[in-house]
């Protein structure tokens, strides 16, 4: 899931 | 990625960096608990489910990979490592720290974005994360003086959060729908519970002083 909500950071 | 959130990741590996010079530079883990990481491990294990399903970046992985990596190798040898692993303080590192995941899992159980294994997992190590650092305080306040790297090395990883919170504000502002509750409430209790070691270590750099927590 690359959408907003996925977890992008660390 | 922001400047504050680039910040938080360098000061992040820059603990880890201070805690494995120690180790190694040393062939000692005093006055490190090794609970302390214990839950880190946990914390990226769990958090970093998505290392092989999802790719943000060249950077995003190859610092999940650093942190997960790390983490083990440190609780390896402070666990088998034959010269390291007679410097742990194992009578002083004593806090039950398998409440702390009980709790941290319980708390996801709850609270968390979608009732997923992923999202379960996510929240549980942000809220591990967030209490990960009490057995290392607790240890720190036991072991008297505590040797510069160890000082640093709860500081770089105290600072990496606030300057996390940074960048929550940063993209609260900056964009549409940006509501990172659970990494924000539970990253702010995080970065409080290092409050009066900060104080402390700001004594010790002030007065020039060996950092002493009041037991």
């Amino acid at each position: 899931a690359t959408g907003p909500e996925a977890h992008d950071e660390l | 990625m922001n400047i504050f959130r680039l910040a938080g990741d360098m000061t992040h590996l820059m603990s880890i960096l201070v805690l494995l010079l120690k180790i190694y530079a040393t062939k000692s883990c005093s006055g490190i608990s090794l609970k302390t990481q214990e839950l880190y491990a946990v914390v990226f294990l769990a958090r970093y489910l998505d290392l092989l399903t999802d790719f943000f970046s060249l950077y995003n992985t190859v610092m999940k990979v650093v942190f997960i990596v790390s983490s083990l190798a440190i609780v390896w040898c402070m666990r088998y490592h034959r010269a390291v692993r007679r410097t742990y303080d194992r009578e002083l590192d004593t806090f039950r720290h398998y409440f702390l995941i009980l709790g941290s899992f319980v708390l996801a159980l709850i609270f968390h974005e979608k009732f997923t294994v992923r999202e379960i997992f996510w929240a549980f190590s942000i809220y591990l994360e967030a209490v990960a650092i009490l057995p290392q305080l607790v240890l720190l306040q036991r072991s008297g003086n505590v040797d510069n790297l160890t000082g640093q090395y709860v500081f770089f990883l105290g600072a990496y959060r606030g300057f996390y919170i940074l960048n929550w504000i940063y993209r609260y502002f900056t964009e549409a729908h940006f509501g990172r509750w659970i990494a924000s409430i539970s990253g702010l209790v995080q970065t409080a519970l290092y409050a009066d070691f900060f104080y402390y270590y700001f004594l010790s750099w002030k007065n020039n002083a060996k950092l002493k927590l009041p037991a």
